[in-house]
């Protein structure tokens, strides 16, 4: 009957994207260390 | 010309200079590059080869000989021990600061040069796992990517074009590294193609012409899954892996619906029939600017629905296992002429049958992406008449049209099917109906009107049965439904045109009759 | 038999080929299996290296604290107003860093605007009174950063600048 997909950690509700804090496949936490940021060619 | 040992011996001391340079230093780095290239190791030939095979042999074997336990022994994934990337992370500076220093011209060289270096990588891989076998270890290996990727993939943040044709050449290698080539390398290989540095990236530049490369990657995990999920029973590392996959797919289906919608149907030839949770996340997903009407809305008109009279976009080649098969012709030539007592009705479950070696090993007698393809091309050629002929109709199934619908060769095709197939025959054609039951569009409207129709006009009670467990099946699994699906099954149980609580087959044993009072009571 | 849900056919008579791919498959996902990529494997700590490195006692914290990667903290600074030189702090200072990612988002908020040729933030301090598709004129605050080598120009302040005129092909 397959799981329930609620229980793999992901705020299906977010209205965020999920993918910029997608950890890994395996873990139900979200990920650590800084999310993908680019910063402009001209802030430096 | 250097001989191997005297090669070996200025690649391994090149690294060490490299290695004892002052990480913080970036004065000192475009002078190394600069004599790298001087030296001629950075022209893209057999040497550069050479150098980068060396690099990667020395920086793996340094990460292998930290680790704690011997990798040999099996171990609990709980008791994997920790090991020293220090040499790879040096390692895959070095690489990414070749590329940013390296004195070439913009654009293609450097380019060029990731792609010798991917080249060198994956084919080191390869030779590594097929050497190995289980004692293979695949985390330096995902180390270095974990190195490549977000420094390599914005190599040059401004120019998006080659932004782009990087993420593309890391694409293909994973391709190469897909879990059907290098077994060992599956979990490490999802985690990397699912990565916020990569998926998500190829997905969003260059206005989706990165779609068919995640498609393919998508494609190349399901198809080694497959044979395992078969069977209800996993294993605990298939099981692993293919919860790793629900995730994937989850946010796949969250951020980028439009993707699994419009690859459904690829999608759904590589999923196997069991998985029916699998297959409905990707059946449920829907363009995110639409908004569903609830399902179980009293005298909800599906006729109505402003987008039920729209075609969906579909990315897969629809037609594709048809001509594979020969067989496009045969049913062009068929939907034109509808020639009566043509051979091509008569023949047609045969043609869908795989030679007895190929259906061993598909686990299937059946040719399920054939019957996909033509279960959906012959659907799409009856919607463009049925639109053509009554363009002004505010859709493309509603019962006033059924006497001169019903008169449609791809009916003709249809009913054949549903009445000359076995029972695992019919239940993949009716698996291949249910397929289309998606969001509101003009296939959802005229699949759940097919699979009504051949639910009202096949008088075989085991007919009837069998659309009832094909749509029930993938209701009583865990969410999501497709709203598709949705929509049909509250219509058969609804519309008493379909005398559906009449039917025997819904008492046939107590859990069942306990079911339907559940589900009745569900859908009010 | 009618559906999925019982028996199914497969399994049982995979031809060689197919049986002995499949079993080399599963033993090396097996073998994988007790060697998963760890969460330390994939978690690069983006170094953080101080411009001149100082000695200093060690009982001072000898390594950032995480706090200073939280968007939530750059978001109080930003809100209560009293942020707003650690703002340009973090912004001139923490270079490539997340820190200036997120002190730029918070400036971003409270309406100051990027000058990509003076590499300065101006923030209006009333409506411009010339407003056309390619620049804008009026009275702004502006973020001097600039503090000259021999103390002269005391910068790091914020100043007011009268009749000046802000192209849009220069705002980040």
């Amino acid at each position: 009957l397959g799981m329930d997909l609620t229980t793999l950690g992901l705020n299906l509700n977010s209205t965020e994207n999920l993918h910029k804090t997608f950890g890994s496949p395996w873990s139900d936490e979200p990920a650590k260390g800084d999310p993908e940021f680019n910063v402009p060619q001209c802030y430096y | 010309d250097l001989d191997a040992a005297d090669f070996r011996e200025q690649a391994s001391k090149l690294f060490e200079k490299w290695c004892e340079l002052p990480s913080t230093d970036d004065a000192a780095c475009p002078d190394y590059i600069l004599q790298l290239h001087q030296n001629g190791l950075l022209k893209g030939d057999e040497i550069t080869d050479r150098f980068f095979r060396l690099l990667t042999e020395i920086s793996v074997a340094h990460c292998l000989s930290s680790e704690g336990i011997n990798s040999s022994a099996m171990q609990s994934p709980q008791q994997v021990q920790s090991m020293s990337f220090l040499a790879i992370d040096i390692y895959g500076k070095l690489v990414s600061s070749i590329l940013k220093y390296c004195p070439v011209e913009l654009g293609s060289s450097k380019f060029f040069l990731l792609s010798k270096i991917l080249a060198v990588t994956v084919r080191f891989i390869q030779k590594d796992a097929e050497e190995r076998k289980g004692s293979f270890n695949p985390r330096p290996y995902f180390r270095l990517f974990i190195n490549f990727l977000p420094d390599l993939s914005s190599l040059e943040p401004v120019v998006d074009g080659a932004n782009f044709q990087i993420l593309i050449a890391f694409a293909n290698a994973f391709h190469a590294l897909q879990p059907l080539k290098v077994p060992a390398f599956s979990f490490a290989w999802l985690e990397l193609v699912s990565h916020r540095t990569f998926m998500p990236k190829l997905l969003t530049v260059n206005a989706q012409k990165g779609w068919p490369y995640i498609q393919r990657l998508l494609v190349d995990l399901l198809q080694f899954l497959e044979p395992f999920l078969r069977n209800a029973e996993m294993g605990q590392p298939v099981n692993f892996l293919y919860k790793g996959t629900v995730r994937v797919l989850l946010v796949l289906l969250h951020d980028f619906p439009e993707f699994l919608c419009d690859y459904h149907l690829t999608f759904c030839d590589v999923i196997p029939p069991s998985c029916i949770q699998m297959r409905n996340i990707i059946l449920s997903a829907f363009p995110r600017n639409m908004r569903l009407p609830d399902p179980s809305t009293p005298n909800l008109k599906i006729d109505l629905l402003p987008e039920i009279r729209e075609p969906p976009r579909i990315l897969s080649e629809v037609d594709a296992a048809l001509k594979i098969n020969q067989m496009k012709t045969d049913v062009d030539e068929y939907l034109k002429t509808r020639q009566q007592g043509s051979l091509f009705l008569t023949e047609l479950k045969q043609r869908l049958l795989l030679l007895p070696s190929d259906a061993a090993f598909a686990g299937t007698r059946y040719n399920v992406p054939l019957i996909n393809s033509l279960v959906l091309y012959v659907g799409m050629q009856a919607i463009q008449q049925l639109q053509a002929r009554s363009p002004n109709s505010q859709s493309t199934g509603n019962s006033a049209l059924w006497p001169e619908f019903s008169l449609g060769a791809s009916l003709d095709i249809y009913m054949t099917l549903i009445l000359d197939l076995d029972t695992e025959g019919r239940y993949l054609f009716l698996n291949a109906v249910a397929n289309q039951l998606r969001y509101p569009n003009n296939h959802t409207h005229y699949f759940s009107f097919i699979l009504l129709y051949l639910f009202a006009k096949s008088n075989q009670e085991i007919i009837q049965e069998q659309i009832t467990r094909v749509l029930l099946e993938r209701l009583i699994v865990n969410k999501p439904h497709p709203w598709g699906l949705l929509i049909t099954f509250i219509e058969l149980i609804k519309n008493p045109r379909y005398n559906f609580w009449n039917r025997s087959f819904i008492r046939c044993a107590p859990e069942i009759e306990k079911l339907f009072e559940s589900v009745a009571r569900s859908c009010g | 038999d009618l559906g999925t849900i019982g028996d199914n056919l497969s399994g049982s008579t995979i031809n060689s080929g197919g049986m002995h791919d499949q079993m080399y498959n599963l033993q090396m996902l097996e073998a994988a299996f007790c060697k998963l990529p760890q969460p330390k494997d994939s978690e690069r700590p983006r170094t953080y290296t101080p411009r001149h490195l100082a000695a200093t006692p060690p009982s001072y914290p000898q390594v950032q604290a995480p706090t200073v990667n939280l968007p939530a903290f750059w978001e109080r600074l930003g809100v209560e107003g009293y942020g707003t030189d650690t703002l340009f702090f973090a912004f001139y200072y923490q270079q490539n860093t997340y820190q200036q990612y997120l002190a730029a988002k918070e400036l971003k908020k409270q309406s100051w605007r990027y000058h990509r040729k003076y590499n300065t933030w101006f923030q209006r301090h009333e409506e411009p009174k010339v407003a056309t598709d390619e620049y804008e004129q009026g009275t702004y605050v502006y973020f001097d950063f600039h503090i000259a080598n021999d103390d002269s120009q005391h910068g790091w302040c914020q100043r007011i600048k009268t009749e000046f005129t802000f192209e849009y092909n220069y705002l980040e």
